[in-house]
């Protein structure tokens, strides 16, 4: 598995995903520290590396240039965390897939407005919420007799969906909205409360009380 | 800072717009 | 690599890139003819398999389920398809992910309004407008000096690229907007006329003249 520097804004959470799985893997990925968001990766010499001046985006100690969080992810992964089987490496990434295409687009369009970092629609937001529902109750009812996603330890599926799910934990899935995902919950505060998860994000605050929306 | 950052991300926010025509076009379609 | 059948309706580019994966890796993949969208996928004994009802789905010979197509899509590939060093490999997956987070997003937003197939939106088409120019841009500098987008053959990222861009090419991409962008066109054309892709979705018919708008 590739080591190298990893160019995020901090508090990212696609960082995050390459970040916990270098440390489960043992590969030595650094952030690099003079990294400045809207100034770095505007710059020439950075856009050389990343046209598209995307990040995270990552340079390997070969300097091999890479975009989009999941694919850095497996980069800097080792075997183990890419799942067993053949199967079960399918469903790694049938779940880094949902991560990306299912939980992201409803967690946006709740997330961004309850921030105010997007415009706030009701109708918009009330679909994403039933959005989210859906989600938590489908992983929930999957969970209901696994403890992690894909075969008996942690995978990047776990790691892939936990991230993507912290902004809606983080801002907006209050106590009272999610009583019924008992098992979600469950799942999601061992993998937020694992030593290496701690290491990388810090103590993970849960939202008490969600953001109300100045219209 | 955070917040500043997170609003230039380019994100997407009306997929299940999008999401909810096509599967109703082609749910039609497969009639 | 796997064997089996692929629920979806029939047209379907995510569905196109697990069939031709199959198809290059010489997996057996039929789809199930029976299949009805909107009936089918909404009945108990399809969510007992596939609790989202969502479509590409895919079971295979010994009965394991997956969706998220560009996890099928892997699952029925040979490794030739997957890319050959680690990074090469890495390349692979920054490429469907791609074509996942960045091509689909902005060909949603102008073909599904220019078919009225969603709302118009004025200043929404404008931006995805400009942002396939960016996507375009980008691949045609990528592809100066390249044949293929990884490696010396074609690989899962040629395969999900294209079909990402197939709606674009068909419907709203037109001899003028297209002029620009001479190597994405040769490398579009190379992958569309390959005969196992021909075998797959049939001659491609390039857009002449973009819908209009229908306000």
């Amino acid at each position: 598995m590739a080591s190298g520097t990893l160019y995020t804004y901090s508090n990212n959470f696609r960082a995050y995903k390459v970040l916990i799985a270098a440390k489960y893997s043992g590969s030595d990925v650094k952030v690099d520290p003079a990294f400045e968001f809207g100034v770095t990766n505007k710059q020439e010499n950075f856009l050389k590396k990343f046209p598209q001046g995307k990040v995270p985006a990552f340079e390997s100690q070969n300097n091999q240039y890479l975009t989009e969080s999941t694919a850095i992810a497996y980069f800097v992964s080792s075997e183990k965390l890419k799942g067993s089987s053949p199967y079960e490496k399918a469903l790694v990434q049938q779940f880094t897939s949902f991560a990306d295409n299912e939980i992201l687009p409803a967690s946006y369009a709740w997330v961004y407005p309850s921030l105010s970092i997007a415009q706030f629609n009701k109708s918009s937001v009330d679909r994403a919420i039933e959005d989210v529902k859906g989600i938590l109750e489908y992983l929930n009812n999957y969970l209901l007799t696994r403890t992690y996603l894909v075969g008996e330890r942690i995978t990047l599926a776990d790691i892939a969906v936990a991230c993507s799910l912290l902004q809606l934990y983080q801002h907006v899935i209050n106590p009272e909205f999610k009583q019924p995902y008992t098992n979600v919950n469950r799942w999601f505060d061992t993998i937020v409360n694992q030593p290496t998860v701690v290491d990388v994000i810090g103590k993970f605050e849960y939202c008490q009380k969600t953001a109300e929306f100045n219209q | 800072m955070a917040l500043e950052i997170l609003a230039q991300e380019k994100v997407w926010l009306d997929k299940s717009k999008y999401a909810d025509a096509e599967r109703m076009f082609y749910e039609k379609q497969s009639k």
